[in-house]
């Protein structure tokens, strides 16, 4: 069973380490505000109140054998690069953290972070591609000329049959599942299945195929 | 040509406001502050100081006629609210706006918010299962109980067919592709296809199978 330690519990810590505790994990929660981590000592194993700059308090958390550690601390960059020092200095493998720009960023990968994360813009990026491409909802790159993307069923669709549009041929798109919009969802449709109104569908395909349906929209 | 409007631009809004004109929208950036305002003038199509419950300097923007609209005022959730509020009253179709917590958003949504976005849980969910899972490499939520993942194959899987290792039936995993270290990609592979050194899956599971398979990698 994986042991994550988690420091700093603003809303990326609290829900990495909540997360973590749903999948499984064995995890350690330290924040030196102590209704953040009363907020979550129910949901994780171990929640401590210290300040993370204190190598004794983390110490008796446990956070020195943990497998992997994820910094979460925002807006004291001091405190957050000190602490990613001292959990090297003490062994830790694996470290996460959290960074508030990018030069931030760069001191934490040359001290050794193995992810540096940017939640707002990760996110950003994610929500500024459903926006400019109707309909797109989401998209996972896979390979060249193959990525996943979830998107909205265009009107041209509804009412026909996969069997009938055809889109392997015709637009080379693959469909992998449909979501009604119920939330109802079939894996792996067959021909004979239907688009209805309000469908999602999640498809593979190629930029070039993305943009074949653009035009057609 | 679609334009989009961004108020606030904070870390999240600010990142959404640069990847759209990045892709090739008109983007119109608003936001009181107007340090911030002068970072981005550069990047977007107009860029104005303003207070964003200031309905006059709204029009003036032309925030009216966007085809969207994201709102991600962060910490003043009464100023999120109405901002929201006013942008449905003038008839904006599509808004897309940030909220700080569950109660937040589901004001939001009831407020005919067409995306509510939480940016730091999103990307905590995604770092989260990456630490639980080994070689997950990006994942897609499409329904409760299904996202799409990419995944290195575990050392178990190498050598064993895709009937031999059942996944569906044992772990709850519909694998769509199967991409080889090479790059090569094979869609809706058969029972028959084998699982090679360094291929990497795209395939459909819930929270639940990868919590399955975190336990055996
Ligand atoms: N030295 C420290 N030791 C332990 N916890 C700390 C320390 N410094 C800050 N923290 C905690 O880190 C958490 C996150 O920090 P902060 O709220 O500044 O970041 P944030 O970027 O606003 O967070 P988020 O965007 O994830 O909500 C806070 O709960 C804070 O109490
Ligand atoms: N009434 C308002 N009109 C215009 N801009 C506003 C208004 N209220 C807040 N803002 C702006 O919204 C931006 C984001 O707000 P804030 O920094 O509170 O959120 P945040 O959640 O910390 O942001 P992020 O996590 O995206 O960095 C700020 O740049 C702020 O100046």
């Amino acid at each position: 069973k994986r042991i994550i330690g988690v420091i700093g519990l603003g809303r990326f810590g609290f829900f990495v380490a909540k997360t973590l505790a749903e999948l499984g994990a064995e995890v350690i929660a330290v924040d030196k505000d102590e209704q953040k981590v009363r907020q979550i000592a129910e949901l994780v194993t171990y929640a401590y109140v210290a300040d993370a700059l204190d190598e004794k308090a983390l110490e008796e958390a446990g956070i020195f054998n943990a497998d992997a550690v994820v910094v979460s601390i925002g807006q004291n960059v001091e405190a957050s690069i000190f602490v990613v020092v001292i959990l090297r200095e003490h062994g830790v493998k694996e470290v996460v953290a959290k960074a508030v720009n990018e030069i931030h960023g760069k001191v934490l990968e040359r001290l050794g972070v193995k992810r540096v994360v940017y939640p707002e813009r990760e996110t950003a990026v994610k929500v500024a591609h459903s926006l400019v491409v109707r309909g797109l909802v989401s998209e996972v790159p896979f390979a060249p000329g193959y990525s996943i993307f979830e998107l909205k069923a265009p009107p041209f669709f509804v009412g026909k049959t996969l069997r009938e549009l055809d889109l392997r041929r015709r637009l080379g798109i693959t469909v992998v599942a449909i979501k009604s919009k119920e939330g109802k969802v079939k894996v792996n449709p067959s021909g004979d299945d239907e688009i209805r109104e309000g469908d999602s569908l999640l498809v593979l395909a190629g930029e070039e195929s993305l943009k074949r349906l653009g035009e057609q929209t």
